[in-house]
Formats: C-alpha cells, structure tokens, sequence
C-alpha cells in the first residue's frame, strides 16, 4: 500500500487493493462452502436438464400452494419460527432417478441424498414424483418398493411396500418421507425404488423417459447448525 | 447505518460483490449470480458508541457531548453489523442433487458502532 495509507480499524498497513479483494475472494468461498457444509466446491457430472429442472420446480410450487398455510387455518406453532440465526437451516432437495435395473415388467430407480445430510438432519418431508406413460386407458395395479441396503450393505430389503392403481397417463406422488428418515439416520445416502406390474400387463413406465418426465424426489429438510449463541 | 464513500475514517458498510462466473462457480451455483460480501470497517470513537450509524437523533447528539466529555475512558468501541439478511442460494450438491437452502446472517446490511 502506499506509504502511510494504514487500515482505519486496525491500525496495520493497509493491503493493496488487488491483494485485499483475493483475501476478501478467499474468505467469501471459505464461508459459503462452510455454512453449506461443503468441503471443497461440488464437482458437477450430471447436470438435470432444463426440462425435468423447470418441471419439477413447477410441480414443488403447486406443491407448495396446495399446503400453504391459508388465513383459517392454524398455523403449527409447535415448529419453532425460523428466525435467521436461531441455529437452524432449512433445505429443499430435488434428487433425480438414476436409472438401475429392469426387466420387462419392472424398473429400479435409485435416489441419492447428499453427503451433507447426516445424523443431526430432520426430513420435514420428501414425496417421490412419478410420471406414468399409459397406452391404453385400462386401470393397472402396480407395485411401488422402497428397498434400503441391510446392515452389511451386501443386500437390499423392502422397506415399505405400496399398491397404486394407475388408470391414465400423468403424474402421481407417494410420501417417502419416513422410509429417507430412516435412511439418513442409518447413514446411507441411497434410496432405491422398485416399480413393478404383474407379468401379463405391459410397464406403464416410459422405458427412456423424456427429460421432462423424469422421476425425482421433492424433499424438504432442517439440519441444526453448530450455531454461537451471542449474549448481549 | 451509512455506506463507506470517499476516504470517510468513521464506522461504515463497505461494498464488496464476489461474481460466480468470475470465480468460477456459476456451474455449481445455478443461483444468484453472485454474493454481496459487504462488511463493516472503520473508527468507532468513544462519543460515536452505540449508535446504528451517523444518523443521530438529538438524544444521541446529547448523549455523545457527555461520552466526548468523559474521554479518561478512551476506549473505541467497535464497527459491527447491525443488520443483516440471509443468501438464498439454489445449488448443484456434490451428488447432483438440486439444493435450496437460505444460509442466514450471510448479507451485512448496515454497520454501527457497539
């Protein structure tokens, strides 16, 4: 810095201003990737294509619009109000299906939840958003399998088990939120669902969904943050 | 509070806007475009303590002639945030998982002496 330019708080000489905006640079990383719990920036291999982004963020807003708290109705106030530095931070996740296994008349779709949300994480919600490709309008009993890995992790067992009755083309939502609870609390990050008709039916899954009828999973989250209680 | 201009000395909010592209991180932070980084530097006197910024009402004004004429205790106080809001981020996590989260406190708004 120029010769007697120092810093008015701290009384030490002043940085150069292409010197103060790296440290300054550095410091804003540093402090987004902590308070998102990251350790470095994320390494992107598979970005959602506009089409499944923008479809499910429509369908998370009528989501929302369909439970949004309205005038007559009473608010829970058993949830602690999320005043900024009360210590908790509330996630939306949108995971998208990679593909697993199938057969002629069953597919396995696999979700994985991120690193990030471990023990201390709350699932406040999550629902599996599934897109149903109907040829002929007739009404067809599927299967819906949530399997998690056992203890040793070597297999799958069946968490729950659903029948859905699917009688036309379009969208349909199943509440997974206990079966992602449970998967978090045990700390494995990969949620499998197995869809299944019975032999004589054909699939009513589209064998390549298109990108805007990919299957995702809508979550909402609430990790308690290591947080310093300021005492004033 | 009041914004850093010119080569004021006292308490102030100084601008500071760290652009994804520019660092190289607009591929994993689908939104903002950016982080207003803002923060608080400056001198906080003893007569300037405890107030937001230099916006005194004439209670404050009184009470600093009081704090200026009691300098034995010469001890600056300091330049903090006095308001801040949290950064909404929409992101890619490191599973390809899209994140929405609003990480709180992140945005200084306005600087004050303690």
């Amino acid at each position: 810095a120029p010769k007697g330019v120092w810093c008015p708080a701290c009384g030490l000489a002043a940085l150069a201003p292409a010197t103060q905006r790296d440290v300054l640079i550095a410091l804003a990383k540093q402090s987004i990737l902590s308070k998102l719990h990251l350790p470095d920036r994320p390494n992107i291999t598979k970005a959602t294509s506009r089409g499944a982004l923008l479809t499910a963020l429509r369908r998370m807003r009528a989501q929302h619009m369909d439970t949004a708290v309205s005038p007559g109705m009473t608010r829970d106030n058993s949830v602690p109000h999320l005043r900024p530095g009360l210590g908790l931070q509330e996630y939306e996740i949108l995971s998208f299906a990679e593909s697993g296994s199938s057969t002629s008349h069953s597919v396995r779709l696999h979700f994985l939840f991120t690193q990030e949300l471990s023990g201390s994480t709350e699932i406040l919600q999550a629902t599996l958003h599934l897109f149903w490709a109907v040829p002929s309008p007739r009404t067809r009993p599927v299967t819906v399998r949530l399997l998690q890995p056992d203890t040793t992790g070597l297999n799958m067992t069946v968490a729950s088990e659903t029948q859905m009755e699917v009688q036309r083309a379009g969208w349909a939502t199943l509440d997974v939120g206990q079966a992602v609870q449970n998967l978090i609390g045990q700390g494995s990050q990969r949620l499998t669902v197995e869809l299944e008709v019975a032999e004589d039916w054909e699939s009513p899954f589209l064998a390549g969904h298109s990108d805007s009828h990919w299957p995702f999973v809508a979550a909402q989250a609430r990790a308690r943050t290591p947080h310093r209680v300021q005492r004033r | 509070g009041i914004d850093c201009s010119g080569d004021s000395q006292m308490c102030c909010r100084k601008e500071f806007f760290v652009d994804f592209k520019e660092i190289g991180w607009e591929d994993w932070i689908i939104q903002p475009e950016g982080y207003h980084m803002n923060y608080c530097a400056g001198l906080c006197p003893l007569h300037m303590a405890g107030i937001p910024g230099l916006a005194a009402s004439f209670h404050t004004a009184v009470l600093n002639l009081i704090k200026a004429n009691h300098a034995d205790a010469a001890m600056d106080s300091c330049c903090v945030p006095t308001q801040r809001r949290p950064l909404s981020l929409l992101y890619y996590d490191r599973e390809s998982n899209i994140v929405k989260t609003d990480i709180p406190d992140m945005i200084v708004d306005a600087c004050g002496c303690t």
